[in-house]
């Protein structure tokens, strides 16, 4: 079985003008083994 | 098999000529004894031939394994046993195979069943299992066992998405435009639209992108496309959250759950789900194997999908059945039901939709709640 995932997540921030860095990155690769619960992606905080 | 046969009906020629003077009745006893040698030797033949088959397999997987390991990725081709399986029930197979798992066990055989089932074949964590083994009465209930509490923490960044399943990685990435495509393996791939189904939302989230020009970004008001839809289907707790002028992709990420893996759906975020798919298709393997043999596999299977909002757009899960895992249970739509006899031929009917609560809030998920399971046969 297999699920996928489709989803929106931020790949730049200009927000009031101030450069930021929420850009989404995966924190897996391709063959990677991960359980529930682990952090697929994460995006910085401003 | 011939040598057998021919070595099975000298050994019984010779066993009737050495019982002397048996005249007609003798013959009568060989002819009995080579039809008693051909059930065995028909037996042997085919266990040889499974032997030899599996063999192949196994070097050709290493061969895959190999492969990889020097960084070269293998390459879709169609074979003729995938077109095979198409001629075979699956669905059918399916449940019986379910029927089979759903039987109820002594006692005292459960743990050495399951022990040889997952810990023995696939390389589980029986410890993991909330209860005492003794207590799942069928393989089928044990297949889809709980966990105890705290073994799979939910990370708690408020900036991270979680794997909603135990699993492997198969692709990951990001979807460029209207036309990108979601990679099965090297040399074919497939729609996401196709995977979600016509009236996916996607479309307008693809389509419509609020700040595809920088000079936008400080003034959008929720004029654009994009933020028209937001407004519409979101509820106001996602109103509230969503920034006016963030650009955002579409990404996605397909993971493969091994037999042996913990089989329940987690959220991967907070989210409201809106809409929720059914695809009643095929129901072919999905290992690896048949990932690059069989086309459109992801999107022939028989699947459910679950669509809505998070608070950074889009959010759709797909959860796709095989032969084996073939129906999906929902923990948010307790007597929906999947693998059920298809009383139509046609595979490409449209998918039955349901929308969760009308008024527009959805169903709301928290991060790390149990969404669905997949179950046996």
């Amino acid at each position: 079985s297999t699920v996928v995932l489709i989803f929106q997540a931020p790949i730049s921030g200009l927000a009031g003008g101030i450069s930021s860095s929420p850009e989404f990155k995966f924190c897996v690769k391709k063959g990677d083994k991960i359980r529930v619960g682990e952090a697929i992606g994460r995006w910085g905080s401003q | 098999h011939s040598a057998i046969l021919s070595r099975g009906s000298h050994a019984a020629r010779s066993s009737v000529g050495g019982g002397g003077g048996g005249g007609g009745g003798g013959g009568g006893g060989g002819k009995s004894e080579e039809n008693f040698l051909l059930v065995p030797g028909a037996t042997i033949a085919t266990i040889l031939m499974l032997g030899a088959l599996h063999a192949r397999r196994l070097y050709e997987d290493k061969k895959v394994e190999e492969l990889k390991e020097k960084g070269i990725e293998v390459e879709f081709s169609p074979d003729i046993k995938a077109a095979f399986l198409r001629l075979l029930p699956l669905r059918t197979m399916s449940r019986f195979w379910g029927l089979l798992a759903s039987l109820e066990l002594p006692v005292y055989v459960r743990p050495f069943v399951y022990k040889a089932w997952d810990a023995g074949l696939f390389h589980s964590n029986l410890e993991e299992a909330a209860l005492p083994l003794e207590k799942y009465a069928s393989l089928q209930e044990f297949f889809v066992r709980a966990l105890k509490e705290g073994a799979r923490p939910i990370d708690e960044d408020p900036n991270c998405l979680v794997s909603p399943v135990d699993g492997m990685v198969l692709r990951i990435g990001e979807l460029g435009g209207p036309g990108a495509m979601i990679e099965q393996v090297k040399g074919f791939s497939y729609s996401p639209f196709s995977l979600l189904g016509p009236r996916t939302s996607l479309h307008k989230v693809v389509d419509g992108n609020a700040c595809d020009e920088p000079s936008e970004l400080s003034t959008a008001q929720g004029t654009t496309k994009k933020s028209w839809w937001r407004l519409s289907f979101a509820s106001p707790k996602v109103r509230n959250s969503v920034p006016s002028c963030q650009m955002e992709g579409v990404f996605y990420c397909v993971l493969y759950l091994h037999p042996g893996s913990y089989h329940r759906v987690h959220s991967p975020v907070d989210w409201n789900v809106f809409v929720r798919r059914h695809f009643s298709g095929n129901l072919f393997p999905m290992n690896e194997r048949a990932t690059r043999t069989i086309k459109n596999l992801h999107i022939e299977n028989e699947r459910v999908v679950l669509e809505g909002q998070w608070r950074e757009g889009f959010m759709a899960l797909a959860a796709i059945g095989a032969t084996n895992i073939g129906s999906i249970q929902l923990y948010i739509e307790p007597e929906f039901r999947t693998n059920r006899p298809k009383l139509k031929l046609l595979s490409s009917e449209p998918p039955e939709e349901r929308v969760y609560d009308a008024e527009g809030t959805g169903l709301m998920l928290k991060k790390g709640e149990e969404v669905a399971a997949f179950n046996m046969g």
